[in-house]
């Protein structure tokens, strides 16, 4: 994950899940 | 989108329809020299910020932000340029000849091969004339982008229960739409799910393509673009 920071940070941004 | 939402009839494909992210647009620097470092650093620029608009993207794809940070991380990593194709050939279908990365900047066959990319025009080229014999609607092509995602083959997940739910829940959406939209062609489900290994042909030759413009050294490019060139 430490190699893939921008990637991990955008994802634990305002995570907006979708119940359908 | 309403009428949209309303035709496609299926719940899935009309929440892929509602999140289609907005158009962005190419924003090439006015001053630099016209060749080709200047249309790869456009090129470049816009890629990484179309990278941020798919990483929102897929948060609302159902059921993706119910996986493990890691597993989304092992999707995204994988399917990325899949996505990014995908796209890219969608908006190109209208056209006679050229890629359509934004409005603003269509890339024909010779800038292609002035730029390095002559060899990815003509794989992206042969993914649009397949889509077009097929007259791929949108409802089609976000239910594509969202299996691309949901199919990528990622070598690091943990919960492939969760993975396999997700396929089989789009899987159903498309099988669904098709059913109601396009009774005429039993077969269309399958010849759309079967345009999915060229896909990611190509989109393994654009990751090549761009990992070669990283090594050459010429074009600046940005962190989470070159992130996610060494995570593929």
């Amino acid at each position: 994950k430490e190699k893939h920071k921008i990637l991990h940070r955008l994802l634990q941004d305002s995570t907006s899940p979708v119940d359908l | 989108c309403c009428q949209s939402s309303k035709k496609s009839g299926n719940k899935i494909v009309s929440h892929l329809l509602l999140v289609e992210p907005d158009k962005i647009y190419a924003m090439a620097d006015p001053t630099a020299p016209e060749n080709d470092v200047k249309v790869l650093t456009t090129l470049c620029d816009l890629v990484d910020r179309e990278l941020v608009v798919i990483i929102n993207w897929a948060k609302h794809v159902p059921g993706f932000s119910a996986l493990s940070l890691g597993d989304q991380m092992g999707l995204l990593q994988s399917a990325w340029m899949e996505v990014l194709i995908l796209g890219l050939v969608f908006r190109s279908l209208p056209y006679e000849e050229g890629l359509v990365y934004a409005d603003n900047l269509v890339l024909e066959r010779e800038q292609c091969r002035v730029v390095g990319l002559l060899d990815l025009y003509c794989t992206i080229l042969q993914l649009i004339t397949k889509y077009r014999k097929l007259q791929l609607d949108k409802e089609e092509f976000v239910t594509l982008k969202a299996m691309a995602l949901a199919n990528s083959d990622s070598m690091s997940i943990e919960n492939v229960e969760a993975i396999q739910n997700l396929q089989d829940l789009l899987h159903e959406a498309l099988q669904d739409y098709e059913t109601n939209q396009h009774l005429a062609d039993p077969h269309r489900s399958g010849k759309l799910l079967m345009t999915l290994p060229l896909l990611r042909q190509t989109a393994n030759k654009a990751i090549q393509s761009f990992r070669r413009v990283v090594t050459e050294g010429k074009v600046p490019m940005h962190k989470l673009f070159l992130e996610m060139l060494e995570a593929k």
